[in-house]
């Protein structure tokens, strides 16, 4: 049994909310400890991930291990057509697994129960990167402020959806993307004075390229956390992560484009 | 020029 306490505009709303034009189904486990939500883009070029420790999810309820598909345009339509100051809850239910529960229970107790099927999609779970595999295939990460992050991501995507690079030295973090009739650059220099906002940490200078529109979708699910910090490596996939709540997080991948 | 793998090819299945 599954009781997911939801709100209007709460991180797991969010992400949802983000996902909808990339995705169609969120893989979602759950366990006594927590959720951890899962999707991959359809064209397979990002996954994000959400995990959400029990304990920052007041009135969670999971007494089993449980693996479920949620449709998630069904979910995000649910959810829209309900008030902000709904309390909602998510239920999957042992007698009525296979379906998904979605109730609604306004301030004065009316209720609206929206009942939907779950998707039967393989569920694909995989070794995302732990600290030590950051630690050891990844050259750099900074830390920047989200909302500044959100920024940059418009502008490049706005330039060009399709070719952005990241570079990343011990003194400047620049970002470019390449439109169909102009290019845009931006830089960032690393400030000696303050580096609690702003802080570039590189054992050798990262170059990647990647695809903007990504980073633009994801770059609004990470404004709910005051700062991102991107791992970059020359190998692996750009993570851009956020902190939610006491334990929780975000984390998003962006395959590398292949450079000659 | 620019060739892509997919973010599924990066990680091992579990």
């Amino acid at each position: 049994m599954l009781e997911l306490p939801l709100v209007k505009g709460d991180p797991f709303h969010h992400v949802m909310e983000a996902i909808l034009d990339l995705s169609d189904v969120a893989h979602v486990v759950c366990t006594t400890r927590g959720l951890n939500l899962l999707a991959v883009d359809t064209k397979h070029l990002a996954i994000v991930s959400l995990l959400f420790p029990a304990e920052d999810f007041k009135g969670y309820t999971c007494d089993e291990y449980i693996s479920i598909g949620i449709p998630i345009r069904d979910l995000v339509n649910a959810i829209r057509c309900g008030d902000d100051k709904d309390t909602i809850t998510l239920k999957v239910g042992e007698e009525n697994f296979g379906t998904i529960t979605l109730s609604f229970v306004s301030p004065e107790k009316n209720t609206v129960d929206y009942e939907f099927r779950l998707v039967d999609a393989k569920l694909e779970r995989f070794r995302l990167p732990d600290r030590h595999f950051l630690r050891s295939k990844y050259q750099g990460s900074v830390k920047m402020p989200s909302v500044e992050f959100r920024r940059i991501c418009k502008c490049l995507s706005n330039f060009g959806d399709e070719y952005g690079v990241i570079s990343v030295t011990d003194e400047d973090l620049t970002y470019f993307a390449k439109g169909t009739d102009g290019d845009v650059y931006v830089e960032y220099k690393q400030q000696e004075e303050d580096t609690t906002i702003f802080k570039i940490d590189v054992r050798e200078p990262v170059r990647l390229a990647f695809n903007p529109k990504y980073l633009n979708t994801f770059a609004k699910v990470f404004t709910l956390s005051g700062q991102v910090k991107l791992f970059l490596s020359k190998t692996h996939p750009l993570m851009v992560e956020c902190k939610i709540g006491q334990k929780g997080r975000i984390r998003c991948f962006v395959a590398p484009k292949v450079e000659p | 020029l620019r060739s892509q793998p997919t973010i599924k090819s990066f990680f091992k299945r579990v």
